[in-house]
């Protein structure tokens, strides 16, 4: 089973790519469960045609945690696209608490145990599962993926802006300091483009510089935005654009992708004279 | 003495903000502490000509925690600026934990405890404290200020975009949270423009909704990139600009603030509601 994870800087187009991902891999025949693990709790909106489910977090508070007393299709929905392609698609989310109430990162570790404990994995029979994490803060339920191995494959995603560069740093930290515990890597980096001067070229040398690879490039686009708009993935919205080519393309490249590194990340420091040297 | 914290999305313009507010309030004559709470501790780096100082969370970690070891001025540095200013300008950073190492807002925890046992409140003779506090998540040593009262009045710095509106309403809703306990009070939002449509437009009715004010508006400018280039704040390198003038207003209206309120914040929901309607 592919284990796959898609951090990045809150805001950056996690959820519409990984979104778009998981909707190409079921549409190349594969079973794929989309776990949002976001308090935000709306990953799965565009495999949902725009609707937001409810979170594992909150379905377990209405329980008092008793996870014997929820279901798996309590937790885990179909698609809607389902019937449009010839694989299958799951969507779920963790949420997370009431800002101020504990760690944000709890949603996070509940569904995780929950999907577990009702043996979602085999009970789905799923071939690949895809977490989308906040990138933030690496800490609490947001570094399970990566510290406890339940991603394998890490793809950060940013643009050539300083600020999600120190958020992909940050997470490639991560991965770095659990790579031999927890068998993790590094599968590449997806240029999110924000039509910034030489962005293409910034992106293949930060790639570069952690020891990695740009695994896709996502141009900016208005049709992203007008199809995120109505709840649909550019496969819908506008299957023969150039946009939806390249999501295709990222998706391909990310199935048959073998380099899979332990990054070299920067210190802070070290990005912030890298930054200036580029 | 005026405890301030100033919250917002990461990136979108907190520690430029905020050490602006800090300059000017001592050069009103006021004894300032500004206390930077993110991992990043860059925040008081337009107040130390361009430098990042050490973090109060790494000079801990050197002596095994035992603030004994620990000088008021091994945490506290003087501004490079306070020959400048009538007043006095001191700068401290917290700090945090590599990723994945644990809590991310670990050193605003220890920094918080470590200034109150060396006494620094009473020591440094301060008639304010300025807390620049991460917002991307509102957990762990990041609520520290909100819940344990630490600030008394909070400011939200936003643009007219929606990730960053988003955020505003998590911070609202822990001070909602904490208001009763603590005494902490939501001042008003800093609109940091971001040349969007209809912008001022929106965070004015976006302040209204939450119960607040715009305590002041900041333009986008070429100007402040230069300035921050070169580690300075505007009042060194563009003194008589319309955007060195409108920091100077913001600083004014928070220093004659006298509307504090318990925010009514939207839930996720709600706001994605509201901006569609907006
Ligand atoms: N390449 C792009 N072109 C246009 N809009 C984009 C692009 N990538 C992301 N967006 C938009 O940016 C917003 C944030 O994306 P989202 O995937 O929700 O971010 P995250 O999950 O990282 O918080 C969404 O409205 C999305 O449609
Ligand atoms: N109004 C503005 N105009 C131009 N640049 C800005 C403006 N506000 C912030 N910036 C720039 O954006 C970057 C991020 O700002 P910063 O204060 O470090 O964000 P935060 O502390 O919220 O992470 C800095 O390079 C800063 O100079
Ligand atoms: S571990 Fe991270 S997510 Fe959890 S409380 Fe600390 S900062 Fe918040
Ligand atoms: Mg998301
Ligand atoms: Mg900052």
């Amino acid at each position: 089973m592919r284990q796959i994870a898609v951090y990045g800087k809150g805001g950056i187009g996690k959820s519409m790519i990984s979104s778009h991902i998981s909707f190409a891999f079921a549409n190349s025949g594969l079973r794929v469960l989309h776990l949002g693990c976001d308090p935000k709790h709306d990953s799965t909106r565009l495999l949902l045609a725009g609707r937001i489910p409810h979170a594992i977090l909150d379905i377990l508070r209405k329980v008092d945690f008793e996870t014997r007393k929820v279901a798996l299709e309590d937790v885990v929905l179909e698609s809607t696209l389902n019937d449009t392609v010839p694989g299958q698609l799951f969507c779920a989310e963790s949420g997370g608490p009431e800002p101020g109430a504990g760690c944000a990162g709890k949603g996070v570790t509940e569904a995780i145990r929950t999907l577990a404990k009702l043996d979602a994995h085999n009970k789905l029979e799923l071939d690949a599962i895809l977490y989308d994490v906040l990138g933030d803060v690496v800490c609490g339920g947001f570094t399970m993926p990566i510290k406890r191995g339940h991603a394998k494959e890490i793809y950060i995603v940013t643009s050539g802006e300083m600020q999600s560069l120190f958020a992909a740093c940050n997470i490639s930290k991560a991965v770095a300091r659990f790579a031999q515990r927890s068998g993790v890597r590094l599968g590449g980096i997806v240029g999110n483009l924000r039509n910034m001067e030489n962005e293409r070229e910034v992106l293949e040398r930060f790639a570069a510089r952690l020891g990695t690879q740009i695994i896709g490039f996502v141009p900016y686009s208005e049709k992203i935005k007008a199809a995120s708009g109505r709840g649909e993935t550019l496969f819908q919205y506008a299957p023969d654009s150039p946009e939806c080519e390249a999501m295709q393309q990222l998706a391909d490249n990310i199935y048959n992708n073998k380099l899979m590194t332990i990054p070299e990340p920067m210190s802070f420091d070290e990005l912030h004279h890298w930054w200036q040297a580029n």
